[in-house]
């Protein structure tokens, strides 16, 4: 396992990242 | 046990090799179905596209570690591809069950999205490799008289003509649509993440300064504190 810090919230991803919102 | 460094490069590349064999190397089902929902069906942009992107990662891979490894170049590709599909569906499901959508259209559609997915991909199979490492500035296979690049991250960024911000972009929905990526895999990740934060992003033509002139614009940003008296 890793422990990797994830920033997105629960609520975002990939597609408001790509402006797809 | 403790592995010998070239025992444990070979252990990660089996697993990595072997984790994707059940992957095709074409769309499965469930991923063409994703396109066939969208507005315009994106399937043949998407091959078009990893046709040209092949051709160009194989010739510049052959260029900077030396032209009998642009084989070497086809079969990381081919690797990368594959994981590129497999993360681009598992991408997906989990969008469809948080936005409750099956419709990508915009995402689907978008050359930057896949561009960085794929450059994304390729990083993972040349970090599994060894050709990409921050710890020994990687190493490369090639011999003889031509001269060689270093092809550790952000190489790859040049190759495909990606800006690093939309690179940053896929980085963390990479790592949690593949559980089974390494530790070592996800360090380096996280390591190309933190240069493109402290330094590529901000580079001369970065799509950052777009974005933040459009907040700001906007009206988006706080009003920055008059410095006190």
């Amino acid at each position: 396992s890793h422990d990797y810090h994830y920033g997105l919230e629960d609520h975002e991803g990939i597609s408001e990242l790509f402006d797809c919102d | 046990p403790p592995q010998t460094p070239i025992r444990a490069a070979m252990t990660s590349i089996q697993l990595l090799r072997g984790d994707l064999t059940s992957s095709g190397d074409q769309p499965s089902a469930n991923l063409l179905t994703y396109f066939k929902h969208c507005t315009v069906d994106p399937t043949q942009d998407v091959q078009k596209r990893l046709e040209t992107l092949g051709q160009v990662f194989s010739q510049t891979f052959g260029q900077a570690v030396g032209p009998h490894c642009v084989v070497y170049g086809r079969q990381r590709f081919a690797l990368g591809v594959r994981l590129y599909y497999r993360v681009m569906e598992e991408m997906l499901k989990s969008e469809e069950k948080r936005l409750s959508v099956q419709n990508f259209n915009k995402l689907l559609n978008d050359s930057t999205f896949h561009t960085s997915l794929l450059a994304c991909a390729l990083e993972v199979v040349m970090a599994t490799y060894g050709e990409s490492s921050f710890k020994n500035g990687g190493y490369n296979h090639g011999g003889g008289d031509s001269a060689e690049t270093n092809v550790c991250f952000p190489w790859i960024l040049n190759v495909f003509n990606l800006a690093a911000f939309d690179f940053y972009k896929v980085i963390e929905s990479f790592i949690k649509a593949d559980p089974t990526l390494s530790k070592d895999v996800v360090k380096h990740l996280e390591t190309c993440e933190n240069l493109i934060m402290e330094r590529l992003a901000w580079r001369t033509g970065s799509p950052l300064f777009e974005l933040l002139t459009q907040e700001h614009e906007s009206g988006g940003a706080e009003q920055v504190e008059t410095p006190a008296n």
